[in-house]
């Protein structure tokens, strides 16, 4: 564990968190992609099925416990409790689109060619691509809400930290892991353009279509 | 270490 993994855990809990209240406080999940959102309860689930072959410290357990349940909470938010908020006219990306490349992907790149490390580099894959509706959706309506726009900046530096933690792990601990890292490189460059816009723009960020 | 099954990272 260094600095950058720590912080850039933090950074994706508080990106979590931030979207949870944002939902919750408003009791509205309008301009949220709850397309992006089944995609995150897919990553999380396909990555985290570790939980029940391997114990690596309190801490990782405990954390993917909290993804998992803040991923599904918030998508039960979307589509149950809040569901009349729900921006669907928007929320048009077709999903299967990045489902079934990256499912086709993880099966031909792997690591190992066994059923967790399958679904563990289907997630990896998968997420790199998981804010594509977000982001679609964003294009489409015009502008964010400023707090929808620190949620994704949040996330987006989540990947960006993860980087640096690469680096210094494959300085310090001669480890790399090809596949996480060039899926986070591609997650991070999606995020570019975002970042761009948040730091000159500010508040209100909307991404030409 | 390339690649290995027992990921630690979140």
């Amino acid at each position: 564990m260094n600095i950058f993994r720590l912080a850039g855990d933090l950074s994706h809990l508080a990106a979590i968190i931030i979207l949870l209240l944002k939902i919750w406080k408003t009791r509205s999940c309008a301009g949220i992609s709850g397309k992006s959102q089944i995609l995150f309860a897919l990553v999380f689930t396909t990555r985290y099925l570790d939980l029940l072959t391997s114990f690596i410290s309190l801490y990782n357990t405990c954390m993917k416990i909290i993804y998992i349940g803040c991923a599904y909470a918030t998508v039960h938010l979307i589509y149950m409790k809040f569901k009349a908020t729900y921006d669907g006219n928007h929320d048009t990306f077709r999903i299967e689109f990045l489902i079934v490349p990256v499912g086709g992907l993880s099966f031909l790149v792997n690591h190992d060619f066994s059923p967790l490390e399958i679904l563990w580099t289907f997630s990896i894959y998968l997420e790199s691509v998981a804010i594509l509706p977000q982001l679609f959706l964003i294009s489409k309506t015009g502008e964010a809400e400023t707090i929808t726009t620190h949620y994704l900046f949040c996330l987006g530096v989540y990947r960006a930290l993860y980087l640096f933690n690469w680096i210094w792990r494959f300085y310090f601990e001669g480890f790399f892991d090809m596949i996480a890292i060039v899926a986070g490189v591609v997650q991070t460059i999606l995020y570019c353009d975002f970042f761009y816009l948040y730091v000159t723009k500010g508040e209100k960020v909307a991404i030409p279509s | 270490i390339i690649g290995r099954t027992r990921h630690d990272e979140l």
